[in-house]
């Protein structure tokens, strides 16, 4: 007969009901072999006092054991009766009752499928926060890097201001125009210049 | 009956167990067992036979009640009755142990993942749209810094096509 | 046979909530 474990009992009681079924047998039978011995014992003090009885010590051994050698086999028998009740009624947990620290299981019940799914995606989620921080990162050490590179860029244009501006100052509306400007006047002066040396030929011939 | 909390129907079931047991325990039983000193004694054997039960009875009920106080057995049943109370609708057999602990640990682990996950999701939605702002800033700042970069690619063009001219003028003043 | 009953109803009533912890802290620390 295969022995039922009842563990899910085990699990609510802290104990087997075997256990606790075995431990009332004890205690009964220990208490019925002792209470016969009293008995006994209650019996020959009794017969002390009576020295010409002739019922001998070794008699009322005899009758106790016969009456509790019947006790026992009834107490067996009877106690075989209790423990199934016991165990049937009141020390089993019904199948259909759940414990409530187990209650998860009827909440997410799911195939190792399901979990190892779950637990994939997970780490890809895992990943990809992973990689967005990294993104993250180096998006701002370009915007950090951009800075720099803008104030220098910054500097170059405001050295070109520089330059237009000191045009600007000596009445020149634009470096070119001013160059310009230049141009002619070097050409004028290259006239006149030809014009003097055409002249002071003529002067010496 | 079902409907009888399992503490009452423990007790009933050990009192009649006991009740079973001194019936099997009859008196004529026990006189039948000590013939002989009930002959000699019979008032005194129905004395000691009245404290044989009597005593039986104290023991084993005081006994069983040392067991309820040691196991708890009285709070244990009385929540049995209520979790079996609450069960009442549910008629199909309730979950129990597989026997693999992987396999029933993963229910207890599934909300956390479940848990995890969304919180995931939630700080990867956060930081990818985070992210798309930043990147966009990045762009701007890239689209300006090519603006500045051209802006002075042209001005240092200019010059240098002035600095040309200059060179070409220059020439033409001093090599006339 | 009693005493492996109890000790293994008794490690499906603890561990389950101490591997519970241990995956919680992991969590969190992949939180963090």
């Amino acid at each position: 007969m295969s022995v039922d474990p009842m563990m899910y009992e085990a699990q609510f009681f802290g104990f087997t009901p075997q256990t606790c079924i075995l431990r009332i047998y004890l205690a009964c039978q220990d208490y019925l072999c002792e209470v016969m011995l009293v008995v006994e014992k209650v019996m020959m003090k009794k017969l002390e006092s009576f020295p010409n009885c002739d019922i001998s010590p070794f008699q009322i051994r005899e009758s106790t054991e016969k009456c509790l050698l019947f006790l026992k086999e009834r107490f067996n028998v009877l106690f075989c009766k209790m423990e199934q009740m016991l165990l049937k009624l009141v020390l089993s947990v019904p199948q259909n009752v759940l414990l409530p620290k187990d209650k998860v299981h009827e909440q997410y019940p799911c195939t190792k499928e399901e979990f190892e799914f779950l637990q994939k995606e997970t780490e890809q989620l895992q990943q990809r926060c992973k990689a967005e921080a990294y993104a993250r990162e180096a998006l701002l050490a370009e915007l950090e890097e951009q800075k720099q590179v803008q104030a220098e860029l910054e500097k170059i244009l405001q050295w070109f201001d520089g330059l237009d501006n000191v045009f600007r100052e000596h009445g020149n509306s634009s470096l070119k125009e001013s160059f310009a400007f230049m141009v002619q006047n070097a050409r004028k002066l290259q006239d006149v210049k030809n014009e003097i040396e055409l002249k002071s030929k003529k002067l010496k011939l | 009956s079902s409907s009888s909390s399992r503490l009452l129907l423990f007790d009933s079931i050990v009192q009649r167990f006991l009740s079973a047991l001194l019936e099997a325990g009859s008196y004529q039983r026990f006189v039948q067992c000590y013939q002989r000193f009930y002959k000699f004694q019979p008032e005194m054997t129905q004395n000691i036979y009245d404290q044989f039960v009597t005593h039986l009875q104290t023991s084993i009920k005081d006994e069983i009640e040392d067991i309820k106080q040691e196991g708890n057995l009285e709070k244990l049943f009385d929540s049995l009755d209520k979790l079996e109370e609450e069960a009442r609708e549910r008629t199909g057999p309730a979950w129990r142990p597989s026997g693999v602990p992987e396999e029933d640990l993963r229910s207890t682990l599934l909300p956390y993942y479940l848990q995890q996950k969304e919180f995931l999701q939630k700080r990867l939605q956060e930081r990818e749209t985070k992210n798309a702002r930043l990147a966009q800033v990045v762009l701007t700042g890239r689209e300006k810094i090519a603006a500045m970069q051209q802006e002075i690619k042209e001005r240092r063009e200019a010059w240098q096509a002035l600095s040309k001219a200059q060179m070409e003028l220059v020439r033409s003043v001093v090599e006339p | 046979l009693d005493e492996v009953i109890v000790d293994t109803a008794t490690k499906r009533e603890h561990f389950p909530r101490k591997i519970l912890g241990e995956v919680v802290k992991a969590m969190k620390i992949e939180r963090e």
